[in-house]
């Protein structure tokens, strides 16, 4: 799932 | 999350423990860069400036804390453990910190994915993180012996970068929309930097002789 206009990556 | 994120993941988490490992075990910081160290505090601290306001994962918010509390941590002991700091060479370590994070800095202001404090802070959080291992490159250039856990934290670290590649290689075939160019084109650069290390890497270790790169 993608979270849009978040930094899902560390 | 696929299985090169998480392999990414881990293998940064296996730098950070390799490092700590040396730090608190053995008491010794030889060979490693608090320039670039502090320069890792830097990136984990304005980069993850929504550890509070955007909720992800559980998994996402401990790592965050994991690579907050261990760079800040490490520099910590460097500069101020009685016998921690006692074997950090300051003479070696010369890099300036102005060189990277000022136009990392600039370069944010001008690129972002969007033109809010937090945005330009992470993007040069991501900026900063490409270059953040200049310093410690140098340092391994001068050091004549490279202990075996130094040479291990810097591959690791490495290792790192080349399987988040992988992880948006893989993501950009699975996921709709997923185009990530600041990250994409930095992550790159920071991975070419580990290339000369690497070759050095695999020869000593194929060879079975001691890591030392050329001057």
């Amino acid at each position: 799932g993608e979270l849009v206009g978040m930094h899902d990556e560390l | 999350m696929n299985i090169f994120r998480l392999a990414g993941d881990m293998t940064h988490l296996a730098s950070v423990l390799v490092l700590l490992l040396k730090i608190h075990t053995i008491k010794s910081c030889a060979g490693i860069s608090l320039k670039t160290q502090e320069l890792y505090a830097l990136v984990f601290a304005t980069r993850y400036l929504d550890i509070f306001t955007d909720f992800i994962s559980l998994y996402n918010t401990t790592m965050k804390l994991i690579f907050l509390g261990s760079s800040f941590s490490i520099v910590w002991y460097i500069r101020n453990h009685k016998i921690v700091s006692r074997s950090y060479d300051k003479s070696q370590d010369t890099f300036r910190h102005y060189f990277l994070i000022i136009p990392c800095l600039l370069l944010a202001l001008l690129v972002n994915e969007k033109f809010t404090f937090k945005e330009v802070m992470w993007a040069f959080s991501i900026y900063l993180e490409a270059v953040a291992i200049l310093p410690q490159l140098v340092l391994l250039q001068r050091t004549r012996n490279i202990d075996n856990l130094t040479g291990q934290y810097v591959f690791l670290l490495g290792a790192y970068r080349a399987l988040y590649i992988l992880n948006w290689i893989y993501r950009y075939f699975t996921e709709t929309h997923y185009v990530h160019w600041i990250t994409w084109v930095s992550g790159l650069v920071q991975t070419l930097l580990y290339a000369d290390f690497f070759y050095y890497y695999f020869e000593s270790w194929k060879n079975n002789k001691k890591l030392q790169l050329p001057a």
